[in-house]
């Protein structure tokens, strides 16, 4: 199939073609390989994502647009170079003994949060990750655009998982025959790490072997949409109301303070 | 104009000068890169170019270029190399010594570790601004998660997900160990 050459004598409205479940979700794909997807050049699926949800980190090889549908969440995307700039404070002098060894310490990059309307954009090949912190499911739309010049492989949309063993514990449920063959290959998924042996890993990681083969994730059963039983602890600015909300029960607008 | 432009481009850069490595550790090796910041008429091209040098059993971190296909010339000593694509699996695992060239394409993974004798390269990239993403060390995706995120996705624990975060920075790994394994193809 040539780029440009988008001979399409008849057009249909699409449904997804089929999906892969996972612990807290599943994802459903519609088929790339039709016509009109490959006269555009793009691929598109749907996550949807369980309260207290986790999409494991990945990345693509195609720029990605994302609309949030339903629900809301948080998203991370690491740039590589770029800064931890949302770290946890200095610990208080108040601060008993026990609650110093309890605290943890943490820094990473920015967080975004994102609700029903957003358009989220993500560079190919930047890593990201996406957490349903909403009281709903959180339903993404997500437009890869293979056809991108960013992308210099074919067009075939490849993600490329950080964690988890997205291959495993995931039933597709094609909704037609010609799905299911999607659907296989993605059975044999495994996240990037499962390629380095342990030993390179624990060199380069600076931790056990044991540590190590947990990257691979081989016996994870729980594919590439997570569950985070006790919710995920990040460091984030509070949302808006609330920042004012506390900053005026503080005395910041109240004249209490100069 | 053409001759006070074209012709008068600048359109040479030496990558072998150990000073001006861009990533430069004095137990494992240096990395220099050129690219249409430092010689503009790549953006022409749209290539760039790198030279990497990596002392005895040293290791270059995991890594995966966002945006080019890296082919990659082994100008002395040799290397083990690790490539994996997006279903995990290694498509290549083994030595590439001097003269060989591998093609490591657009977001495939690769890990780099060096023979007994070390290990040199030429990397040219099909991107005037070839952007390089590590797994490990100071700018890694890795450090860039939030430890919960770490912790949840490898089913660990929150102190082995820090030590996972911050126990390397280095991009080049000195090694004392050296290599127990040898790749396979």
């Amino acid at each position: 199939w040539q780029k440009g050459e988008c001979q399409i004598g008849n057009i249909n409205a699409q449904e997804p073609s089929y999906s892969i479940r996972a612990e807290a979700g599943e994802t459903q794909f519609w088929d790339f390989k039709n016509d009109e997807f490959q006269c555009a050049g793009v691929s598109i699926l749907r996550h949807r994502i369980q309260q207290r949800g986790l999409l494991l980190p990945v990345y693509h090889n195609s720029p990605v647009l994302v609309y949030v549908l339903k629900g809301r969440g948080i998203f991370g995307l690491m740039i590589s170079g770029c800064p931890e700039t949302y770290e946890s404070s200095q610990q208080s002098r108040e601060q008993s003994q026990e609650d110093r060894s309890r605290s943890f310490r943490d820094r990473h990059q920015k967080i975004g949060e994102s609700r029903q309307g957003d358009i989220v954009a993500i560079p190919a090949g930047a890593a990201h990750w996406a957490y349903n912190d909403g009281q709903e499911e959180l339903v993404l739309l997500v437009l890869h655009d293979d056809s991108n010049n960013a992308n210099q492989l074919d067009q075939n949309p490849r993600s490329f998982y950080l964690a988890g063993n997205p291959g495993r514990g995931q039933e597709q449920q094609p909704y037609r025959e010609h799905g299911s063959r999607h659907g296989e290959q993605q059975q044999q998924f495994g996240n990037i790490f499962r390629g380095f042996d342990v030993e390179t890993l624990a060199e380069v990681f600076g931790v056990d072997e044991e540590t190590a083969r947990k990257l691979q994730g081989h016996n994870d059963e729980r594919g590439h949409l997570i569950l985070v039983q006790r919710g995920l602890q990040v460091i984030r600015p509070p949302l808006r109301g609330e920042e004012y909300g506390r900053r005026e029960e503080e005395g910041y607008y109240g004249g209490r303070d100069n | 104009g053409i001759e006070e432009t074209i012709c008068s481009a600048k359109i040479r850069e030496n990558l072998d000068k150990a000073s001006r490595a861009d990533i430069y550790n004095p137990r494992a090796g240096r990395f220099s890169t050129v690219n249409s910041y430092s010689l503009p008429i790549l953006k022409f091209l749209q290539l760039s170019a790198a030279r990497g040098v990596l002392y005895r059993n040293a290791i270059m971190s995991p890594h995966w270029y966002a945006n080019a296909h890296s082919i990659i010339y082994v100008t002395r000593g040799d290397s083990r190399m690790q490539i994996v694509n997006h279903k995990g699996r290694a498509v290549f695992d083994g030595q590439v010594r001097e003269g060989q060239v591998v093609v490591v394409p657009q977001n495939y993974a690769v890990v780099k570790q060096a023979g007994e004798q070390g290990c040199e390269w030429v990397a040219f990239n099909t991107n005037d601004n070839a952007m390089i993403n590590t797994l490990s060390g100071r700018t890694s995706a890795i450090r860039g998660l939030p430890a919960d995120v770490i912790a949840s996705a490898y089913q660990i624990s929150r102190e082995e997900a820090e030590r996972l975060k911050f126990s390397r920075r280095e991009t080049f790994l000195f090694s004392g160990s050296g290599r127990s394994s040898r790749g396979r193809v």
